[in-house]
C-alpha cells in the first residue's frame, strides 16, 4: 500500500 | 524506470542546460520569461519538500537537487547578474503570473491525494507546472522572433512532457496499480499547451527557416 503513494517521478 | 521516463528526464535536463548555455554564452536572457522561470523555481521547491522525508534513489535525489539549484540560479541571473538582467524583456513579460500561483494553490486545496501539508504542496506544484509555460509562450508571441537557443529550450521542455505521457501509458499497461490522476490529467493539459508552439517549430524545421510565431 505504501508503494502506491511513493512519488518516484520528478 | 522505463525508457520513456528516462528520455523525459533527460530532455528536461537538456532544456535547462540549453537555457543555461544561452544565458552563459550570450550573457543575455532576451526572449526568456522571468515569470515562467520564477514559477518553475516555486514548482520545484514546493514539490521536492519530500527531499527531507522520503529517500527514493540517488538518481532521484540528485535530479531534484539539480532542478532546484538550476531554477534558482536562472532566476538569480535574470534578476541580479549585471549584464544578463539588462537584456530582460521586461515590457513584453507582463503576464499576471501571481494569478496562476493563486489559482493553482486554491485548486490544490480542493483536489489533492491527502490533506497534509506535503501532499497539498505536491498537488499545487503539479498544477502550477502545467501552466507555468504560459508567460513564456505569451512573451514569444509578442516578440514574434525566436532565437535558436530559446526555440530549442522550449522544444526540449515540450519533448520532456510528451515523453512523460508515454511513460504513464507504459506504466498504466505494465504496473497493476498505476493510477495517478492528478499528475496524468495535469500533464496532458500541460503538453497540450505546447501544441501550437510545436506546430510552428516543425514548420520552420521543415522549411529550414527561422522560427517565427504569428502575431
Amino acid at each position: 500500500v505504501k508503494n502506491q503513494v511513493v512519488k518516484d517521478e520528478l | 524506470m522505463n525508457i520513456f521516463r528516462l528520455a523525459g528526464d533527460m530532455t528536461h535536463l537538456l532544456s535547462i542546460l540549453v537555457l543555461l548555455l544561452k544565458i552563459y554564452a550570450t550573457k543575455s536572457c532576451s526572449g526568456i520569461s522571468r515569470k515562467t522561470q520564477e514559477l518553475y523555481a516555486i514548482v520545484f521547491v514546493a514539490r521536492y519538500l519530500d527531499l527531507f522525508t522520503d529517500f527514493i534513489s540517488v538518481y532521484n535525489t540528485f535530479m531534484k537537487v539539480v532542478f532546484i539549484a538550476s531554477s534558482l540560479a536562472i532566476v538569480w541571473c535574470m534578476r541580479f547578474h549585471p549584464m544578463v538582467r539588462r537584456s530582460y524583456d521586461r515590457e513584453l513579460d507582463t503576464f499576471r503570473h501571481y494569478f496562476l500561483v493563486g489559482a493553482s494553490f486554491a485548486l490544490a486545496l480542493i483536489l489533492h491525494e491527502k490533506f497534509t501539508v506535503q501532499e497539498i504542496f505536491w498537488a499545487f506544484s503539479i498544477y502550477l507546472e502545467a501552466v507555468a509555460i504560459l508567460p513564456q509562450l505569451v512573451l514569444l508571441q509578442r516578440s514574434g522572433n525566436v532565437d535558436n537557443l530559446t526555440g530549442q529550450y522550449i522544444f526540449f521542455l515540450g519533448a520532456y512532457r510528451a515523453f512523460y505521457i508515454l511513460n504513464w501509458i507504459y506504466r498504466y499497461l505494465t504496473e497493476p496499480h498505476f493510477t495517478r490522476w492528478i499528475a496524468c490529467v495535469s500533464g496532458v493539459v500541460q503538453t497540450a499547451l505546447y501544441a501550437d508552439f510545436f506546430y510552428y517549430y516543425f514548420i520552420s524545421w521543415k522549411n529550414n527557416s527561422k522560427l517565427k510565431l504569428p502575431a
